[in-house]
């Protein structure tokens, strides 16, 4: 595993953690979008099928264990604990996840690497979390005040897939390594949807500014 | 091989 990956996978269990620590501790979801909750904890159901049936090492099942069980019980918080969801802002996060769902399917199934039920699942997962920022993304649009920890968790989540990205140029050149397309076009999707963010949040912490993206 | 080595990520 090289620096990147690692720095890549850490950085997106730090999102995770910024993100528990609000709820859990502040017990509040102000400014986090559902829709995107359930969006992530169908992309690491539906990718990682073959958690105990393929082993690749303790690290990566462990992080996998840790991706399943974090999105799970972030949505069991803002669905159903009795103070945290009293924050979530229902009529805010209008975004239909079906609308991202369903054409997502419908493109695994008919560009996929092979057509079987665990590849075709793989390659869903991939796409729809290529987009599965999206109602998050329209949500912290809506909200006039973005608090800090819902500001630092999409950061993160956005580092993370900038740093996959340096991590498959890094593997491209170091290992027998072939073009992965379907991966890359997604990861490069996912990444560049973070561009404008990025932008608002770099100009706000130069400014020393509260972060805001224009309506 | 080919398969693998993607699927090693998370």
């Amino acid at each position: 595993m090289n620096i990147f990956r690692l720095a890549g996978d850490m950085t997106h269990l730090a999102s995770v953690l910024v993100l528990l620590l609000k709820i859990h501790t502040i017990k509040s979801c102000a400014g986090v979008s559902l829709k995107t909750q359930e969006l992530y904890a169908l992309v690491f159901a539906t990718r990682y099928l073959d958690i105990f049936t393929h082993f690749i090492s303790i690290y990566n099942t462990l992080m996998k264990l840790i991706f399943l069980g974090s999105s799970f019980s972030i949505v069991w918080y803002m669905r159903r604990h009795k103070i945290v969801r009293r924050s979530y802002d229902k009529e805010q996060d209008t975004f239909r996840h079906l609308f991202l769902i369903l054409p997502c399917f419908l493109l695994a199934l008919v560009i996929n690497e092979r057509f079987t039920f665990k590849e075709v699942m793989w390659t869903f997962s991939l796409y729809l979390e290529a987009v599965a920022i999206l109602p998050q993304l329209v949500l912290l649009q809506r909200t006039r005040n973005i608090d800090n920890l819902t500001g630092q968790y999409v950061f993160l989540l956005g580092g993370y897939r900038a740093l996959y990205i340096l991590n498959w140029i890094y593997r491209y050149f170091t290992e027998q390594h072939f073009v992965h397309w379907i991966t890359w076009i997604s990861g490069l999707v996912q990444t560049l949807l973070y561009a404008d963010f990025f932008y608002y949040y770099f100009h706000s912490w130069k400014n020393n500014e509260k972060l805001q993206l224009p309506a | 091989d080919e398969q693998e080595s993607v699927k090693d990520e998370l």
